[in-house]
């Protein structure tokens, strides 16, 4: 047996079934099935499982049929049944199954139908903790193999799960090695969705006949730990806001003259010629306003994120709520931050960027929201804004998180929440088998701010106040703890006092 | 570059990269594979699911391409992974 990562840090765990009614089949059994699955672990181990009606359960159990939010698509029926996620944040623990397979809720399988059960017992020891066994017999087997009556769980997966949660009978003596060091969760306010019966509710004492609503349940917290952020994961959280970074940030427009250093006849030039003209004479400067801006709110560049970044005409643009910084051979231009609008012809109200990039035929793209601008220099494209939708982009998308041109294979990607999407330039839309999950470009983790690929020809990933270096060939991040951007990218001095984020 | 004289279609070389058996990364670079990479990952998959190890895809292993299974890797990323432990 293989233990993958990390283990429960407590040995009550609860469960939820969150599809309300799984093709074709009667939920009382779909859990009748999913509870005797749990049993099979919770009496060759320590653990006990209690089923709550609550999405913030620790195993969240989905039927779900395609793409479905996650990277790993299913096939429909046939091959692929499902899958489970070993523990942790967010999906941590969490089962889902094709629900396009025909499941059958007895113990047996036939040549149409697959036991829920079988399948069951073995996603869960993924939600446990155990990886895949190539021992043949074993339940943790890849391949799916049918349970007999009265099923057993073999010595394989017994000595796994035994080894990471303790065996039962250490429960009653009290002689725990190995497996004695997680907690039991301590009781808290129950979820509103559950009973407050004081009684603990395992699997071994479930009887599905009874209805959800007067089974008895121990009032469980929670299910989300205090560092870790609350699990939504079919969500696309937003980026951190600037606005509550910086208290005093007003997102009301301008009213103050700006001062900046263009004139109206060369911002005139610009529009028509920047895409051929040099970088050092690119033009893309502050252009005049009616309305120009105050010089309050602007983000502090040595303590802020950055919402995008992006290499445009060879210099380095970076975003944040309603203004930017540009970086060329000899570092951040003067005069910066300036407002967005103030060089490209975006909305006056818009007040932030999601993702930029340059596109390959110099074209400069915005995404903003669920819509994205096309520039050609700094003129926005007639029949601009289009929806991402257009792009091959899923409609429910709210946002890109980033965009880049990837150094290493030329191609272009989109980033979003926990997946990525491949985009093909020449048809102008997403390539097939995408979206994919962000674990393929690992280290880096979900939710990102930008990304963009540096003149050196590197990768670099933002989040929050830091960034990564990525290393193409390896797939994965140079280096596991970010780096603090600001001293990077922005050239501010390194503040003693202020934890950098390598040692944090 | 040459295709290899290992046959094994699209299908199967995703099979193998799904599963653990190829580098997954050279899903989104296109990694130019030798004969003996291939051979080696298709050795792997047989040895792993116990069939007899030929280093081809035979009637075995395609059978047991076919089969249904879980959707996780076999080989998962070793910096996640644990001791293993056999007995």
């Amino acid at each position: 047996f293989t233990v993958h990562g990390q283990k429960w840090p407590h040995r009550n765990l609860t469960w939820s079934l969150r599809t309300e009614q799984p093709r074709g089949l009667e939920p009382g059994g779909v859990r009748h099935q999913l509870s005797r699955a749990l049993d099979l672990w919770a009496k060759n181990s320590k653990l006990t499982f209690q089923e709550v009606n609550s999405d913030r359960a620790d195993i969240l159990v989905y039927f779900q049929q395609g793409y479905h939010g996650d990277g790993y698509p299913f096939d429909g029926r046939g091959q692929i049944l499902a899958h489970a996620f070993f523990p942790g944040t967010d999906r941590g623990g969490d089962a889902h199954f094709d629900e396009e397979e025909i499941w059958l809720l007895t113990d047996s399988s036939d040549e149409e139908g697959t036991s829920l059960y079988a399948v069951a017992a073995h996603e869960f020891g993924h939600s446990l903790g155990l990886a895949h066994s190539s021992v043949r017999g074993a339940l943790m087997y890849p391949w799916y193999q049918g349970l007999s009556t009265n099923y057993e769980l073999p010595e394989d997966d017994r000595h796994g799960i035994q080894q990471m949660y303790g065996a039962p009978e250490e429960r009653l003596w009290g002689n725990i090695p190995g497996g004695g060091t997680q907690p039991e969760r301590p009781p808290a306010a129950a979820p509103s969705t559950t009973t407050s019966s004081t009684t603990t509710i395992t699997t071994t004492t479930y009887r599905p006949w009874r209805t959800r609503p007067t089974r008895p349940t121990r009032p469980t917290r929670p299910n989300h730990y205090p560092e870790e952020r609350p699990r939504r994961p079919d969500r696309y959280p937003v980026k951190p806001d600037y606005r509550t970074e910086r208290p005093d940030y007003r997102p009301q427009r301008p009213h103050k003259p700006h001062r900046h250093h263009t004139t109206p006849s060369t911002t005139a030039a610009i529009a028509t010629t920047s895409v051929a003209t040099s970088p050092t004479t690119m033009g893309y400067r502050p252009r005049h306003r009616s309305t120009p801006s105050p010089r309050d709110g602007i983000p502090d560049k040595c303590d802020t994120s950055y919402d995008a970044i992006s290499i445009i005409r060879r210099e380095v643009f970076i975003f944040k709520g309603r203004y930017l910084w540009r970086i060329g051979d000899q570092g951040l231009y003067e005069g910066y931050p300036a407002e967005i609008i103030r060089l490209f012809n975006l909305p006056e109200d818009i007040d932030h960027v999601d993702a930029v990039y340059e596109r390959p035929d110099k074209k400069i793209v915005f995404f903003i929201g669920n819509k994205y601008f096309l520039f050609n220099g700094n003129i926005l494209e007639p029949g601009y804004p289009r929806p991402l939708t257009d792009l091959g982009l899923p409609r429910s998308l709210e946002k890109v998180d980033g965009a880049m041109v990837w150094g290493h294979n030329g191609r272009t990607y989109f980033f979003s929440g926990t997946m990525y999407w491949r985009f093909d330039e020449s048809e102008n839309y997403v390539e097939l088998d995408y979206p994919r999950d962000m674990t393929m470009f690992a280290g880096v983790g979900y939710n990102i701010d930008a990304v963009f690929q540096w003149k050196d020809g590197k990768t670099y990933f933002f989040k929050g106040k830091g960034f990564w270096e990525f290393d193409d060939l390896r797939m994965k991040v140079a280096h596991e703890k970010q780096k603090l951007s600001a001293p990077v990218w922005m050239g501010c001095p390194r503040k003693l006092e202020t934890p950098d984020l390598e040692t944090n | 570059a040459p295709q290899p004289a290992t046959y094994a279609d699209s299908s199967a070389q995703d099979y193998l990269m799904q599963f653990g058996y190829l580098p997954e990364s050279d899903r989104e670079t296109g990694n130019l594979r030798t004969d003996d990479q291939l051979i080696n990952a298709i050795k792997n998959l047989q040895s792993y699911s116990g069939i007899p190890v030929t280093g081809h895809i035979d009637e075995a292993t395609k059978k047991l391409m076919k089969a249904k299974r879980c959707g996780l890797p076999d080989k998962l990323d070793p910096r996640f992974s644990r001791t293993r432990h056999r007995r």
